[in-house]
């Protein structure tokens, strides 16, 4: 049966709730196991994080959405919550399988990756309740049309919800899908799409830590030989 | 998701781009 949008839309809610109804929002034993590995526990803030993150995203989504929406705008984080401690675990035991190491306190006591982290998997979930947003005629908007209020949750708006620099989003994406492959195609595209948008111009934004990244590189000179033009 | 253009070296993952190896 041909799909329309909508059901295509629906359809991929559906399958992002299947895929999570193993899923908690709340860190598994594995996660924890983690946790208690790392040299200092990380548990405490990370409960605070999402709980503190959770409040300013359903502000703004109520804002954005309407009063009335706030239960919605609950229901879509703790979506995201679950995917977020979902990927977290397939991260980690890709690095610990990686780098041979159990000890992630570094990581996991790292803000900006819990938040870049959680505003991808917020990301996912937006995109997925936007519809397919690619097909709409753009990124998430379309042009000049009366758009449903929801259409402009769709990135950037998490980064602005997060205060969350764009470079930042960016480093988790790659990781995030590698970490997730039960991702979906269009949700996969979408963050494609957010690493052009975050290459071509948000991440080349004042104070943004790409700057920062390269004025480092320079510091530490040449580094890796360029490769030698090919014959 | 085959199509995605991965570009991460082997030796590279968050640890290090979150600067925590």
């Amino acid at each position: 049966v041909p799909q329309t949008p909508i059901r295509a839309a629906m359809n991929s809610i559906q399958q992002l709730r299947v895929d999570l109804t193993s899923a908690s929002d709340q860190p598994s034993s594995n996660l924890l196991v983690y946790y208690k590995n790392c040299t200092v526990d990380p548990s405490e803030e990370i409960r605070k994080r999402v709980e503190e993150l959770g409040q300013v995203f359903v502000e703004r989504f109520a804002q954005a959405v309407g009063q009335h929406c706030e239960g919605l705008g609950r229901k879509r984080f703790n979506l995201g919550a679950q995917l977020y401690y979902k990927v977290m675990e397939s991260m980690l035991k890709s690095e610990e399988k990686r780098l041979s190491v159990q000890n992630f306190s570094k990581l996991l006591n790292n803000a900006a990756f819990h938040t870049s982290l959680l505003a991808c998997a917020l990301e996912v979930v937006m995109a997925t309740y936007v519809g397919n947003s690619l097909k709409s005629g753009g990124f998430g908007r379309s042009s000049g049309s009366s758009d449903s209020v929801e259409t402009d949750l769709c990135f950037p708006w998490i980064l602005d919800v997060f205060q969350l620099p764009a470079f930042d989003f960016y480093k988790v994406i790659e990781s995030f899908i590698k970490a997730e492959p039960t991702l979906k195609h269009d949700m996969m595209k979408h963050l494609e799409q957010c690493e052009h948008v975050i290459m071509e111009s948000l991440a080349w934004k004042t104070d943004s830590p790409l700057f920062d990244l390269l004025k480092q590189s320079r510091e530490e000179g040449p580094g890796e030989q360029a490769e030698p033009p090919a014959t | 998701n085959q199509d995605y253009h991965f570009g991460l070296e082997d030796h590279e993952g968050v640890s290090e781009l979150f600067d925590c190896d």
